[in-house]
């Protein structure tokens, strides 16, 4: 599904530069399930970012199956994403003034053939909540209102950035399972960003970052 | 240095209710270091809120030390805040518009004996970010600003909300070293939301929350 070519990722801020990818080549095939670990400023979010279209890279080239994304303009990055990519951010990123059965729709009224927001928030627990906005629920719930929004479009590509750190490990549990399910019935190519042991264990491969590289990528023999 | 009675938190949406705390008593003495944990949507975050000042029960009673905290103002409460409370937040909270020195200096200014905002930022290992933007900074960098802002006012009381969430493991074994140093030399109580089996095991008790009530509350041997 994806492959990155010496992917780099220079951030400028004044006259000082941050090497965040120096020269990522990563292949993930398609509805594989790779867990994305490694210590914090390691490169993760950026690669996630710029994989899912979000950002662009310094230098190299990244392909979705036949598709270069680094030639594509503002407009056509937005099309990818749109049509292809659940995104679940290391910040949620939900609209304050949307509540959560709001957020998810926002998600599902562009897809072409989406889950009900209902039935993506049943999935992650929350029918409890779906007239509460952002601010009036705890940060696991304001972090699985995320992962409902993500799964409900049915993407070809689920990409998570830590979908389980504001969770319990029974919470955990549940959107691991909701990530299975949605990649075993419906193919969907998932690459999670994680620090937790349990998701990396239900990976294909584990791939290690470390100071803007691959540090290793090893494949999952129990799966 | 903590003690609640019957604390009671219920949020009204519409005529919708959430029991978040269902009549708690917690003791916590002095420079003691509590980890609570429980489920998304336990009442962890609400409790926490409550103690440090940051929002108020709908019924019951919080002391700290011999001062009433119901009974404040909102301006009381800011005081007791400033004087006394240092909080690492769930969602950080830093300042966009000022970078991670200048957050932590935000609060050392109005702060007694404070730190300088360079030695609390060498504390998490994020000198060579001092000048960044919260945008600027990977998750887990935004997180260990929050946590040196927390720190660096060298406060009687430490609450964290999830300190390490965003934090690979040796990262997040960095973060609870400056907490124990803090409380080991200061003699800061400590009280830590978590989900993280190492916090909770440097604690002196492990308080476990269930549906807005606590479920346990067990002494730590190894202490
Ligand atoms: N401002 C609010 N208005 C309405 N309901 C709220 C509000 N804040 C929290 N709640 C609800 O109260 C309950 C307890 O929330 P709280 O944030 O204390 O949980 P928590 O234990 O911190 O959870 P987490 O581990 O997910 O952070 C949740 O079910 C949440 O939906
Ligand atoms: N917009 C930006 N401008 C400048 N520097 C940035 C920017 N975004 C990230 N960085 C820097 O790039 C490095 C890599 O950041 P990235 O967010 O990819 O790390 P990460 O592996 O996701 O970390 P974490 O586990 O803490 O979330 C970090 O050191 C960070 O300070
Ligand atoms: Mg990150
Ligand atoms: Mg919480």
């Amino acid at each position: 599904t994806f492959r990155t070519r010496n992917l780099t990722k220079v951030y400028r801020t004044g006259d000082v530069e941050v090497h965040a990818l120096r020269g990522v080549d990563l292949d993930i095939g398609e509805s594989e399930i790779v867990a994305l670990l490694g210590p914090s400023g390691s490169g993760k979010s950026s690669l996630l970012n710029i994989i899912g279209g979000l950002d662009t890279p310094s230098d190299g080239e990244v392909f979705f199956r036949d598709l270069n994304l680094t030639t594509l303009s503002a407009a056509g990055l937005t099309r990818y994403r749109r049509d292809n990519v659940g995104f679940v951010f290391q910040f949620y990123n939900l609209i304050p003034s949307l509540t959560a059965r709001e957020n998810v729709e926002l998600v599902t009224e562009l897809a072409k053939n989406p889950m009900r927001p209902e039935e993506a928030l049943d999935l992650v627990d929350l029918s409890n909540r779906l007239d509460h906005f952002p601010a009036q629920l705890s940060g696991g719930e304001q972090q699985r209102v995320a992962i409902a929004r993500a799964v409900a479009k049915r993407p070809k590509v689920l990409l998570c950035d830590e979908p389980t750190g504001a969770l319990d490990s029974e919470t955990g549990v549940l959107v691991l399972e909701v990530i299975e399910r949605v990649n075993r019935e419906l193919g969907t190519t998932c690459a999670l960003i994680t620090h937790n042991a349990s998701i990396a264990a239900m990976g294909d491969r584990i791939v290690r970052f470390f100071d803007g590289q691959i540090a290793s990528d090893v494949r999952n023999a129990s799966r």
